[in-house]
C-alpha cells in the first residue's frame, strides 16, 4: 500500500 | 501599467489549455523579467510553475511587479475569441482590478478587446530548489502523451524506473499488468523525435496516473518534454515554449506505508 504525498512537503516557503 | 506583446495567440491559448484543469485559479506575477506563475492543484499534490520571459515577447513593458489573480477557465473563454495567428497583447494599469486582452487580426482588419475581471488569490509560495536529478529524459511529449493515456486504461498509478536500459513505466489493475520501455535512441534524423536519456544513477518512482495524464495537456505546446527524477522526490516533467520560456508540473511521488 502507498500513500500520496503532498508537494508541500518538498518543496519549503519561498 | 504592463503591457506585453505576442505575435501570436495560439501560444497563450495553448498555455492555458493545458493549466486550466488543473489549477482553476492563480496569480500572473509580473515583473520587468516577464510573467510567472506558480499554483497548486486543489488537492496539493503536484505544482505548476509558469515563466515567460520579457525578452521572448513583441514588446514588453512592465513599471511596476504585479500579482494579477486569474480564473482560467474564464481566461480560456476569452482566448476562445481570438485566432491561433492573431497577435495578442495584454494590457493592465497598475493597481488594476482587470486586465485587457487585445487581440489583432494578420492584415490588422479585426481588432477586438475583452476586459477580464482580476481575482484577489492569496497563494502560499513555494520554494523550489534548484539540484540535480539522478535521470533526465528527454522524448517526444506525444509518446509521452501515448504512454500515460494507454497505461491510464489499464491501472491508476504507474511505476517509472530509470536505468542504462531505458524508461521504463509499468503499471498493474484488476485485468492484467503493462509494461513499457523508452530506449535511449538518438537515430531519428529530427531531434525532436529523439529520445535522451542522461542518467546518473538509477531512480524508481512510482506516481498516481490521473495527474501525469493531465500534465500530457501540453502537448500541443511543443514536440518535446523532459522528465527530471530523483528518489523521493517529485518528477519534473518540463515542456519548453520556443523562446518563450516554459511551463513545468511537479508532482508528488507515491510513498509507501
Amino acid at each position: 500500500k502507498s500513500t500520496q504525498a503532498k508537494i508541500s512537503a518538498f518543496f519549503g516557503a519561498g | 501599467m504592463f503591457e506585453a506583446r505576442l505575435p501570436q495567440a495560439a501560444v497563450l491559448k495553448k498555455l492555458v489549455e493545458a493549466l486550466k484543469e488543473l489549477v482553476t485559479e492563480g496569480n500572473f506575477d509580473v515583473s520587468p523579467s516577464g510573467i510567472s506563475l506558480q499554483a497548486m492543484d486543489s488537492s496539493h499534490v503536484c505544482l505548476v510553475t509558469l515563466q515567460l520571459n520579457d525578452d521572448g515577447f513583441e514588446h514588453f513593458r512592465c513599471d511596476r511587479n504585479m500579482s494579477m489573480g486569474i480564473h482560467f477557465g474564464n481566461l480560456s473563454k476569452i482566448l476562445k475569441c481570438a485566432g491561433n495567428e492573431d497577435t495578442i497583447t495584454l494590457k493592465a494599469e497598475d493597481n488594476a482590478d482587470q486586465l485587457t486582452l487585445m487581440f489583432e487580426s494578420a492584415n490588422q482588419d479585426r481588432i477586438s478587446d475583452f476586459d477580464l475581471k482580476l481575482m484577489s488569490i492569496e497563494s502560499e509560495h513555494l520554494g523550489i530548489p534548484d539540484q540535480d536529478y539522478s535521470a533526465e529524459v528527454k522524448m517526444p511529449s506525444a509518446e509521452y502523451q501515448r504512454i500515460v493515456r494507454d497505461l491510464t486504461s489499464m491501472g491508476d498509478t504507474v511505476l517509472v524506473s530509470a536505468t542504462k536500459e531505458g524508461i521504463k513505466f509499468s503499471t498493474s489493475g484488476d485485468i492484467g499488468t503493462a509494461n513499457i520501455t523508452l530506449r535511449h535512441n538518438t537515430t531519428p534524423e529530427k531531434e525532436d523525435e529523439q529520445t535522451h536519456i542522461d542518467l546518473k544513477e538509477p531512480v524508481a518512482l512510482t506516481f498516481a496516473l490521473r495527474y501525469l495524464n493531465n500534465f500530457a495537456k501540453a502537448t500541443p505546446l511543443t514536440p518535446q518534454v523532459k522528465l527530471s527524477l530523483t528518489k523521493d522526490l517529485p518528477v519534473v516533467v518540463e515542456y519548453k515554449v520556443g523562446e518563450l520560456g516554459q511551463v513545468r508540473f511537479f508532482l508528488a511521488p507515491k510513498i509507501d506505508d
